[in-house]
């Protein structure tokens, strides 16, 4: 609904938002159908690899995502390449925490699959560097849940990952940086208009950006190792993005 | 110098509307 003192560019960053319902019933059927191979193995490396499986098919949601958005598409395909190529892993790290934050819950994780998995069962599954990724993330999440995050905040946060002008080389840089301007505006305006006991609400918001980009840094490194070591499953998006970065 | 992704590349190029 269309409320006072809202700013319009808010409203149209979170009707990009996609429905929840229809990327879960997608990524599980996708899961499903791959399933075969891996039946009745349980251990460490199958938690793992299904991990990376559900980070790959978010991976091209967020890719939808981006393409459905009015200012990715008045990029030129090489440009958008660029700045995907640049955020892939902190939208990646964003949309887990996120949901995370949504589903307000210390002790228990809410996959993209809609499963809800508690904490401890997963830290027993993985080793101890993914173990102290998920406690990291968890703990940031627990964080945006205090600072009262919401949807529409969080959307304008995406749009701030992604329209980076620091990316080198984009042929439009100006527009990349000119979008990011707008976003910061709407959302300095939006949490001003709408929390206008919570001055600082805007800064905190952009606080956590700086932890998310460290966070997906080092998941990136793991998952390059683990790549090295034969663990992650080939011929996806998820390892296409990590050799086009890392390259 | 930056490896091609091909996949990505496709997803971003492909038209929806056929």
């Amino acid at each position: 609904p269309q409320l006072p003192g809202l700013p319009p560019l808010v409203l149209e960053l979170l009707g990009c938002d996609q429905d929840e319902l229809m990327v879960q019933n997608k990524i599980i059927a996708h899961l499903q159908q791959e399933q075969g191979c891996s039946r009745g193995r349980h251990d460490k490396s199958s938690t793992f690899s299904q991990m990376c499986r559900m980070a790959d098919q978010t991976l091209f949601s967020i890719v939808e995502w981006a393409r459905s958005c009015a200012f990715f598409k008045e990029l030129k395909v090489g440009d958008q390449m660029k700045l995907l190529h640049n955020c892939w892993s902190e939208l990646l790290v964003l949309d887990h925490i996120f949901r995370q934050v949504l589903h307000a819950k210390e002790d228990s994780i809410l996959l993209v699959t809609g499963q809800e998995i508690k904490l401890p069962l997963i830290l027993d599954e993985v080793d101890a560097t993914l173990s102290s990724l998920v406690q990291k993330g968890q703990n940031l999440a627990m964080r945006l849940h205090t600072l009262q995050v919401d949807r529409r905040e969080i959307a304008c946060l995406k749009f701030i990952v992604l329209f980076n002008p620091n990316v080198k080389m984009l042929e439009n840089q100006a527009f990349v940086e000119g979008v990011q301007e707008q976003v910061n505006g709407a959302l300095l305006e939006y949490t001003l208009t709408t929390y206008p006991q919570f001055q600082e609400k805007f800064s905190q918001l952009l606080v956590p950006l700086t932890e998310v980009r460290s966070l997906s840094m080092q998941a990136e490194d793991y998952l390059c190792y683990m790549n090295l070591s034969g663990e992650v499953p080939c011929n996806n998006l998820l390892i296409e993005m990590l050799h086009a970065k890392r390259a | 110098k930056k490896k091609d992704n091909a996949l990505l590349r496709y997803l971003l190029d492909k038209d929806d509307t056929v």
